[in-house]
């Protein structure tokens, strides 16, 4: 464990933790995208699947529970609790086009061909597109509120973070693992453009991101 | 390779 990866799982928290706490208090899941969280609820649990069969540390374990049951509250919220505010005529993205590609991309490219390690690399490149949905309504509704910003700096943040967790590992210990990377590089660059305009509108304007 | 063996980051 190094602090650029114990940051990066900060972040990650504090990204849910802000998501789940808008639509709890705000009794509203306007302009949260429910196809993108329940993307993630996917991530987490075919990531999570050795949950009981693997213990690396309580950390670890901890972490992965806490992730596992924050990532179905919000998807509860959105879907069962608070759907009557769910717009999902906003919430139109395809999301064959992503899980097509990344099914087909993690049979043809991971470390081993067992299930476990299959469900694995699909979370990975699952995880870097997830996001799109939400990125994608915000472009066709043309603003976020910033609550809603927030939540994405920090879940952009926290990949970063891996990122530099991922170069420190490799010259301290000579881990490298590719598919991780390269899927977490691309997840990351799908975040400059918002990282722009968070910094340049939120962080300034303090009001809601109205996109260009 | 080794990464498959143990994935210990989240």
């Amino acid at each position: 464990m190094n602090i650029f990866r114990l940051a990066g799982d900060v972040c990650h928290l504090v990204a849910i933790i802000i998501l789940l706490l808008k639509i709890w208090r705000s009794r509203s899941c306007a302009g949260i995208s429910g196809k993108s969280q329940v993307l993630f609820a996917i991530v987490f649990t075919t990531r999570y699947l050795d949950l009981f069969t693997v213990f690396i540390s309580p950390y670890n374990t901890i972490m992965k529970v806490v992730f596992l049951a924050l990532s179905y509250a919000t998807v509860y919220l959105i879907y069962m609790r608070f759907r009557n505010t769910f717009n999902s005529e906003n919430d139109s993205f395809r999301l064959e086009f992503l899980l097509v590609p990344v099914i087909g991309l993690s049979f043809l490219e991971n470390y081993a061909f067992t299930p476990l390690e299959i469900l694995w690399t699909f979370s990975i490149f699952l995880e870097s597109v997830a996001i799109m949905p939400q990125l994608f309504m915000i472009t066709k509704t043309g603003e976020a509120e910033s609550i809603t910003t927030h939540y994405l700096f920090f879940l952009g943040l926290y990949r970063a973070l891996y990122i530099a967790n991922w170069v420190w590992r490799y010259h301290t210990e000579g881990f490298f693992d590719q598919i991780a990377v390269v899927s977490g590089v691309v997840q990351t660059i799908f975040y400059i453009d918002f990282f722009y305009l968070y910094v340049t509108k939120v962080l300034r304007g303090r009001g809601k991101m109205t996109l260009p | 390779t080794d990464e498959a063996a143990n994935h210990d980051e989240l």
